[in-house]
């Protein structure tokens, strides 16, 4: 229903890898809902925003990265969900009311460290492993 | 949904709301472990040695990590371009590469006892490892002493500096002690001196009443003990980069012990 011009368009934008950087609302992986399909958004944490630069020394911030978003069938050519995110798609196209939608989570998680005083003026260096989102999918 | 978020000037940038950010704030806390943020007590907005350590390893790490500490160099450039920043070796980076965490920790307190019982000069030092988060296992630990080039009289003098951990105080004598390294050096010599306390820090995690501290002391090729400062050690009334300070490297402990079911 979305017309010739949209559906070229979609075809041209499904065969480029997705690049988050370019603004919100461009990707639409597997939704018929192009504005809520599940992907990554992101935001960028300043320290200095919140207000936290008198204990944490580095970094002055970073990007932070989140999975948002709808996964309902049907997905398109590139199947990115994972398998049991499609069988869970079609049952729950089956029972909506018990059986709910997969959901759209971190695929990919990269380390960050920070460098920070404690309380003590000790100064903490940490890698957090999982603190970067790079990827989101459909489970 | 690959992307590149590296690429920070395309990034998206947006004021938080009051809401948003203390929002924000608690999910941050919870994901470095922290029950609340730390408030360090900072003598007038400066950092000394200890942090500069830190962020010299935090520049290694990141570099891997391609993370940004412009901003943060930014605020140290104009001391450390005066001063003499303290270099990781590489046995630290070595150190570094296999740890989880890295922790400096203040020095405490100090003192010069100029005239004791015995008429020994000395310095002690004392940290407080009680902090340290569960499950970890320090690694490798050191003893950070800055020493300066020293005035006319011991010029061309060697000094033989040694390192004690105390093992017991007496309230009326002086302290058992225990001899952990003892280093001969050119009275002229100036840098950063390293000792390594790894054994020693992880009997103070393992046992804190025997944290007693440790005492350094200086002798001349005489054998005549002088006080540290003449020796050119810097202490807490030296320069804010120069402050001795400890480094400990920590690894999350394997020894995983399963819950009863």
């Amino acid at each position: 229903s979305t017309g010739g011009k949209r559906r070229h368009q979609n075809r041209n934008r499904s065969t480029q890898p997705q690049d988050g950087s370019r603004g919100p609302g461009l990707t639409d992986y597997n939704s018929s809902n192009q504005k809520t399909a599940c992907k990554r958004h992101e935001l960028y944490v300043s320290f200095r925003e919140l207000g936290w630069q008198d204990w944490i020394i580095a970094p002055e911030g970073y990007a932070a990265n989140y999975c948002d978003g709808e996964c309902s069938f049907p997905l398109n050519g590139h199947m990115n969900a994972t398998n049991h995110a499609i069988v869970q798609t079609l049952v729950h196209l089956m029972n909506p009311e018990n059986v709910p939608k997969p959901c759209c989570a971190p695929t990919k998680l990269n380390a960050i460290s920070v460098l920070f005083f404690d309380d003590n003026s000790n100064v903490i260096l940490k890698k957090y492993k999982n603190m970067v989102v790079r990827a989101c999918g459909c489970h | 949904l690959e992307g590149n978020s590296d690429s920070q000037p395309g990034f998206v940038h947006r004021r938080l709301r009051t809401h948003e950010r203390r929002e924000m704030q608690k999910e941050i806390l919870s994901v470095l472990g922290l029950p609340h943020r730390p408030r360090p007590h900072l003598s007038n907005g400066k950092y000394n040695s200890a942090p500069l350590f830190m962020l010299d390893l935090y520049k290694t790490i990141s570099s891997e990590e391609k993370s940004q500490v412009e901003g943060a160099l930014e605020r140290y450039q104009s001391i450390a371009a005066t001063q003499i920043p303290p270099l990781a070796t590489h046995q630290e980076t070595a150190f570094l590469n296999d740890a989880d965490m890295v922790m400096s920790f203040v020095n405490l307190v100090e003192h010069d006892r100029e005239l004791s019982l015995d008429r020994r000069h000395h310095k002690e030092f004392k940290f407080n490892l009680s902090q340290i988060p569960e499950g970890e296992a320090i690694t490798a630990a050191e003893f950070r002493l800055y020493k300066e080039c020293v005035s006319q009289v011991f010029r061309n003098d060697t000094f033989l500096l040694k390192v004690y951990q105390v093992v017991k105080e007496h309230p009326d004598r002086e302290a058992d002690l225990f001899l952990l390294e003892s280093r001969r050096l050119w009275a002229a010599e100036e840098g950063w001196l390293e000792f390594d306390i790894t054994a020693t820090s992880n009997l103070w995690v393992m046992s804190p009443m025997h944290n007693l501290g440790l005492q350094v002391s200086v002798e001349t090729s005489s054998g005549q003990t002088i006080s540290c400062t003449d020796a050119g050690l810097v202490g807490r009334d030296g320069a804010l980069e120069k402050q001795p300070f400890m480094v400990a490297f920590f690894k999350v402990s394997e020894v995983h012990i399963r819950s009863t079911r």
